[in-house]
């Protein structure tokens, strides 16, 4: 993952992240 | 720590790729920066890991808080997911609390030079297979895991 | 009496049971609840009573004991489960279509749920041979 990855968030703190309902699916 | 973020820098690193290199000498005992990014459980990041490793991320940029919980700085964190292992590092990573909340901080264990690369030891599990380490100190051990 | 269990090697830990073991809640993420007896014989039937005025989903069906009790039911090999909105059925995290579906033509009827709604699980097992 290279330092200029596009969709790269910088973060000032840690953010709990919300999982999805259909986090663990197998996306077709 | 927020006001040491602009006195950091990342740049290529002889170790690997990118690395954090101190852009002012740090005294030992010093917190040079934390280590941010997205707080999972554990199911998430065993999940996760199976998606970076497919798509050739790698899973680096995982670091466990407890028992439970990882912070993942894959794709949202801070300077800090670019510190690069050393078997013989200039800081330690240590897991703190701060008004119940569990932090990652990175801190001096001797004094680092203007322009030093920061490193820590990932502490990586021993595993199967092998991650070669780069690091180059003397009593390098071979490998991260 | 059947109940949901409230051993932690049958209930994830951070899931909320109430005293009766008959009502089960949790939250950030997708957890499992088994019940306090295991079949392996015979045709079974529990019922679910959902209660929508709650924020989110739920996944109900069946689940052998090596079920991950940190993943929604049908998420491995382990178990097989239905969603209550979209209707959707689940086995080792894939959507399960068509026929060959271990329900056929029960997908249409769960995108009704409704708060209040009765869901019937019934599972066969023929005798082992």
């Amino acid at each position: 993952w290279s330092a200029f990855a596009p969709d790269f968030r910088e973060l000032d703190e840690n953010v709990e992240y919300e999982e999805m309902e259909d986090e663990f699916d197998m996306v077709e | 720590m927020r006001s040491r973020k602009n006195r950091l820098r990342f740049a290529r690193s002889k170790i690997h790729d990118w690395g954090l290199f101190a852009l002012e000498p740090i005294d030992a005992g010093e917190i040079v920066i934390e280590y941010i990014g997205e707080m999972i459980r554990q199911k998430v990041a065993d999940h996760r890991e199976k998606i970076y490793e497919k798509s050739g991320i790698g899973s680096s940029y995982l670091f466990r808080i407890d028992d439970d919980n990882i912070i993942d700085a894959t794709k949202a964190g801070n300077l800090a997911r670019f510190i690069n292992h050393c078997c013989d590092p200039n800081c330690n990573a240590k897991i703190i609390t701060v008004d119940t909340q569990k932090k990652i901080v990175i801190y001096a264990n001797k004094p680092v030079a203007e322009g030093e690369e920061i490193t820590y030891d990932y502490k990586f599990p021993i595993e199967e297979d092998k991650i070669p380490c780069l690091c180059g100190a003397t009593a390098c051990r071979g490998f991260l895991n | 009496p059947v109940t949901l269990s409230f051993e932690v090697t049958h209930t994830a830990p951070q899931m909320k049971l109430s005293p009766d073991g008959l009502t089960i809640f949790t939250e950030k993420g997708y957890r499992m609840s088994k019940a306090t007896h295991g079949v392996y014989e015979g045709c079974w039937y529990y019922e679910v009573k959902f209660h929508s005025n709650e924020k989110g989903h739920a996944r109900v069906g069946w689940s052998q004991i090596s079920g991950d009790l940190q993943a929604p039911c049908g998420c491995d090999v382990f178990s097989y489960s239905f969603r209550d909105s979209p209707g959707t059925l689940f086995h080792q995290s894939a959507h399960v279509k068509g026929n060959d579906a271990f329900s056929a033509g029960y997908i249409d009827m769960l995108d009704a749920i409704e708060d209040g709604d009765v869901l019937g699980i019934m599972i066969n097992l023929p005798p082992p041979t």
